[in-house]
């Protein structure tokens, strides 16, 4: 853990007496090699190493009595900064429905997260419609309809092979129906696959979601910034849903994805049942995160 | 004669910052890179290229580890293939790909869709089932997994199958119960059947960072592991993880998982795996 490794750096360094500033790079080295058990992105923890440097030199941690202390609030009072920031609730339109509209890498967890984030708008007394547009995975809709009835939603689902004309035909069932949220539910898809990215960016175009949401997968390695820019660049995201965080993944790809993206992570997802998602608490992860 | 100090301290970060960017994490990066400057300390005047090279030999002996029990000795008993993973890894793809396989080259395999938790889990192996034509056993959504493998085991005997391929429910291996359930499954498939399951393929998405060594090391002991498949390598991930989980397992990466189709799935091979991590 942080705190014990520090300890010790620190321990080492008093007998040195005068501290130069070069001894506080001990210290970071400590902080580097945690962020990066942690699965933070190498160029992400190189950034953010300089920043708790400065800081580190700035409050002369050096001639501090309590130097671990104070090293670790920088570190966590950093950490805190860079993954919280601006509020991250769901933003809606004036004009219903609003489109929610859920992507991501292959396996993430979007499916299953459309169930959960239908469920909490229904506890917030919205009508969400779940819509599938996956007609690539065997058995995607029949796993949607699933998942809508057993989290007791209604779902929409045709069998029009155009991702656009199922969107298109939901929108019109919402409106007809009062539903006043639409919770798209697309394909797993890679992000250096020109082709799927295009559809994904057409149809955000054509039916205008107020959310395109990441949705991805908190044991992500130092692949998570590639896939993040990617997606980000191509569909402008509006939020990150990190999930399988009920594992003991320490999660360092929160800060990567928040870091390339510098969009909100909304929420995290912890665990297979319907309720499994929580809004996102930036100490949480920053505690997970160093150890 | 220090401008080839400096220069060599650059090479060592440079290598050093592939291979994490590769997911092989801190501590076997440093195990490689210690073992390194050994080589630089004896060899002083060792080029950019050398030193490369050099890492490329010493994952390569990292990756060889297990490779030896790849060979297979020829059985008349039914070979059992129980496939397991963290949730989304690729399992249920991945058991289409390897029926698939089985298929052209002419052996008689059987499913078994033991994943009767996840929504559709069960309709999604019968559609990939009925593409490959191939037979699936499957129980009612929500009963017992066990059950299900036991069905399976006596269907494939009775039918007189070659293979036996059973894919599980994804479950992160912190819970405690459902790694019980899995190591329940493998007593049942060994009391039917001496010896099985012959193989046990630990399912991992490439992209995994860090945790896929808490995986593969939860796997190991409640199923059993005999390989590792990397699914998902056809996306810019290198699956590093796979040489730390060789280093600390010496579990053998058996196949790579390149796509979402049935011809998606390949024979894992070392050196080219080790060419994809430096380009
Ligand atoms: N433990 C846990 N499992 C999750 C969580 N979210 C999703 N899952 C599981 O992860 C697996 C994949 O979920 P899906 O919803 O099918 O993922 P997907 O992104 O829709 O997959 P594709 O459509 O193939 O890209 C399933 O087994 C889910 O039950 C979570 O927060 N915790
Ligand atoms: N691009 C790519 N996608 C893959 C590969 N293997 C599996 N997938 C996709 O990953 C997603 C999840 O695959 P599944 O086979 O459902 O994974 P699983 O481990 O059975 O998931 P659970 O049963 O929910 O735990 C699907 O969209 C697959 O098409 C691969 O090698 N490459
Ligand atoms: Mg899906
Ligand atoms: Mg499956």
């Amino acid at each position: 853990r942080l705190t014990e490794r520090l300890e010790q750096v620190f321990k080492r360094l008093r007998g040195y007496g005068k501290l130069k500033e070069h001894h506080i790079d001990e210290a970071l080295r400590q902080i580097r090699v945690v962020l990066l058990e942690a699965d933070v992105n190498f160029k992400v923890v190189k950034e953010f190493i300089a920043k708790v440097k400065e800081k580190s030199l700035g409050e002369r941690v050096l001639e501090s009595f309590t130097p671990t202390q104070q090293v670790v609030k920088i570190v966590r009072d950093e950490l805190i900064e860079l993954l919280g920031g601006e509020k991250s609730d769901l933003i809606f339109s004036s004009k219903a429905p609003s489109i929610l509209m859920l992507v991501g890498l292959q396996g993430s967890g979007k499916t299953t997260t459309a169930g959960k984030l239908g469920k909490w708008l229904r506890k917030r007394n919205h009508s969400p419609l779940l819509v599938s547009t996956d007609v690539h995975r065997p058995a995607a809709q029949e796993q949607l309809k699933v998942v809508a009835e057993e989290s007791g939603l209604p779902v929409f689902s045709d069998n029009s092979s155009s991702p656009l004309k199922v969107c298109f035909n939901s929108v019109k069932i919402a409106k007809r129906e009062g539903y006043d949220v639409v919770v798209v539910d697309t394909a797993g898809r890679m992000h250096v696959n020109k082709e799927l990215m295009d559809e994904l960016s057409i149809l955000k175009k054509e039916i205008q979601p107020t959310e395109v949401l990441f949705v991805a997968d908190a044991m992500t390695g130092q692949d998570a910034v590639r896939s993040a820019k990617v997606f980000n660049e191509s569909l402008d995201l509006t939020g990150i849903i990190l999930t399988k965080l009920d594992g003991d993944a320490r999660g360092g790809a929160a800060l990567s994805i928040k870091s390339v993206t510098e969009k909100p992570i909304k929420f995290i997802g912890v665990g297979e049942r319907y309720d499994d998602l929580e809004p996102f608490y930036p100490e949480r992860i920053v505690s997970r995160i160093l150890g | 004669f220090k401008g080839k100090r400096a220069f060599q301290e650059a090479a060592l970060e440079q290598l050093e910052e592939i291979l994490i960017e590769a997911d092989v994490g801190v501590a076997t990066t440093r195990e490689i890179i210690d073992s390194l400057q050994e080589k630089i300390n004896k060899e002083p005047s060792l080029s950019g290229s050398a030193l490369k090279e050099h890492v490329k030999d010493h994952i390569l002996s990292l990756l060889q580890v297990g490779r030896e029990a790849a060979t297979q000795l020829p059985s008349d008993a039914l070979q059992v293939v129980l496939v397991v993973g963290v949730n989304g890894s690729g399992k249920t793809t991945t058991i289409a790909k390897m029926a698939y396989q089985l298929k052209e080259e002419g052996k008689k395999a059987l499913l078994c869709a033991a994943d009767t938790f996840r929504a559709a889990a069960i309709e999604q192996l019968e559609i990939w089932a009925e593409r490959v034509g191939v037979g699936v056993v499957k129980g009612k959504s929500g009963s017992d997994p066990a059950a299900v493998v036991f069905d399976a085991i006596r269907a494939a005997i009775a039918r007189g199958m070659d293979f036996l391929i059973i894919d599980t429910a994804g479950r992160l291996h912190t819970k405690r119960n459902l790694m019980n359930e899995l190591e329940k499954i493998r007593r049942i498939i060994g009391r039917e059947v001496t010896g099985a399951p012959q193989e046990v393929l630990l399912v991992l998405d490439a992209m995994t960072g860090q945790n896929g060594i808490s995986q593969a090391e939860e796997f190991l002991k409640f199923s059993g592991v005999t390989g590792v498949v990397l699914a998902k390598l056809d996306g810019t991930a290198k699956g590093g993880v796979a040489v730390a989980i060789a280093r600390s397992f010496g579990l053998p990466i058996k196949y790579v998982g390149v796509g979402e189709g049935l011809d998606d799935l390949l024979e894992f091979s070392p050196p080219e795996f080790v060419e994809a991590l430096f380009s």
